[in-house]
């Protein structure tokens, strides 16, 4: 059964798709078989494996939009094995206002997914969102059995935890009653900090084991590895921020969805 | 006459709210009368001043959508001499959604704000914009006559740019003239780090006199400041955080508005 999870938090810049490129690229390493899906107007997920997007002509975008498109025609190799992409580039920031007055707008990725899964086995696929609770967020979240929230432990990220949350409720009641929280994965983890073991205690009093209890800590390695267009496996397997990934792909495989 | 800056960056996490708060109060500080306006639904400027911002029941949202709401019913004391500020609470991500069918979707800010500066006189007005380039940071780009851009010296950071400027670009042609984009403000600077210096390098280069001289370095109080509700004046007023966003308002008042 292939596993899939939307990377979701609307506050900007929590490391969701820095979790979407090197939590792929470890599970890939781990014999996991994971298709990366790139639902970022900004595209920085497709940037991070080093394509050149603004050469792009097929990517979600018309994959969401045209149906003669197919998945054979968008689906790319990153150069590691066991993991693909379906690249975005800055087309679909007009697909957000095109899906308004589409019939059932919030479930358009779910039709595309479901159909490529019919056809290709993958054990995890893998959507990084845009940092916003968007029409695009809302088909990641349709499409998705299982939400993942990088969280920053800084005080703007806890704030926005209640109104993400009450989002993934809303859709589990009235699109998809798959969806379950499986984790929050604490990011860019600054462990001199006194304010991130603040937060961190805070999040983890509140959530229990909806917590990972892996922590992604801060490691420059991982700022530098998409300007290379690599991973964090290839760029520094022996940084922190490599090991950390790993450890999480772990946990992710141990700890199942949450039913 | 009014200076009218709008901070905006696609990119999330880069520091425009913090860049609001602090060269808001800053500039106060400096006998210059500001008013702040947070222009995002996750309303973080409103929160970094402590507003209980579920609890407000007139705010932004509703000084843009309902006639019969006026500036004094919206408008808030930060509690800081000379700085004043315009909420925001979660209604506003659904202002984004009925906008887009209103005539002169994008002016809707400006007509607004026209009006209040008729009536009530300020130094500065800043705008703090959601990361993305949506109808509610198109109307900040058509209102503002200066455009400040918040950058943080990453990779994903420098791949916004050149999209960001193909729409401050658009708005001047189509929407407003006066728009000029005044600075590139490098953020959350890590001096230890060679990859910040390599990108600032580049931005510089590219640039020139559009970056700021003044750099905010990474200063742990800057992300303490906003869970005590106060600006780093008041929280930290002897730290980096304070001196840098001090000097940034000094430079600011010095440069005057690019013609
Ligand atoms: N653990 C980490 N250590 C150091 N730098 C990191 C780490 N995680 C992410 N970064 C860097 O921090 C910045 C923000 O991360 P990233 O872009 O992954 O966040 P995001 O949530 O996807 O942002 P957006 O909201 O804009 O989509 C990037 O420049 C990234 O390289
Ligand atoms: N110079 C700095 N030093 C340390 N921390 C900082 C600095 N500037 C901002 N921060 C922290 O980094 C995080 C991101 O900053 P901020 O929220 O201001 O960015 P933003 O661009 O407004 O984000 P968004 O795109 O979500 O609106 C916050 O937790 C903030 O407290
Ligand atoms: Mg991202
Ligand atoms: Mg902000």
């Amino acid at each position: 059964h292939t596993r899939i999870i939307a990377l979701v938090n609307q506050k900007g810049g929590v490391g969701k798709t820095t979790t979407a490129a090197n939590l792929g690229a470890c599970l890939a390493s781990l014999k996991q078989k994971t298709l990366l899906v790139d639902l970022d107007p900004q595209s920085n997920l497709s940037l991070h494996f080093g394509m050149k997007v603004h050469k792009i002509e097929k990517s979600i975008n018309e994959l969401l939009l045209d149906e003669n498109i197919k998945f054979k025609d968008v689906v790319v190799n990153t150069g590691i094995d066991n993991l693909e992409l379906i690249p975005a580039n800055i087309e679909l920031s007009s697909a957000e206002m095109e899906l308004v007055n589409v019939v059932g707008r919030e479930r358009v990725l779910k039709d595309v997914l479901d159909d490529i899964l019919k056809k290709n086995k993958y054990d995890f696929v893998i959507i990084d969102c845009s940092p916003s609770l968007g029409l695009l967020t809302l088909n990641a979240l349709t499409t998705a059995e299982e939400v993942f929230i990088p969280l920053q432990a800084e005080y703007f990220a806890l704030q926005g935890l209640g109104r993400l949350l009450k989002t993934v409720e809303l859709v589990k009641n009235r699109l998809n009653p798959e969806l379950e929280l499986t984790g929050i994965i604490p990011c860019m983890f600054d462990v001199r900090r006194s304010l991130s073991w603040e937060v961190l205690e805070k999040v983890r009093s509140f959530f229990r084991e909806s917590v990972f209890k892996t922590i992604i800590r801060v490691n420059v390695n991982l700022a530098e590895a998409p300007g290379y267009g690599q991973s964090i496996l290839t760029y520094a397997p022996g940084s922190h921020g490599a090991k950390d990934y790993l450890q999480l792909a772990k946990e992710v495989i141990r700890k199942g969805k949450r039913d």
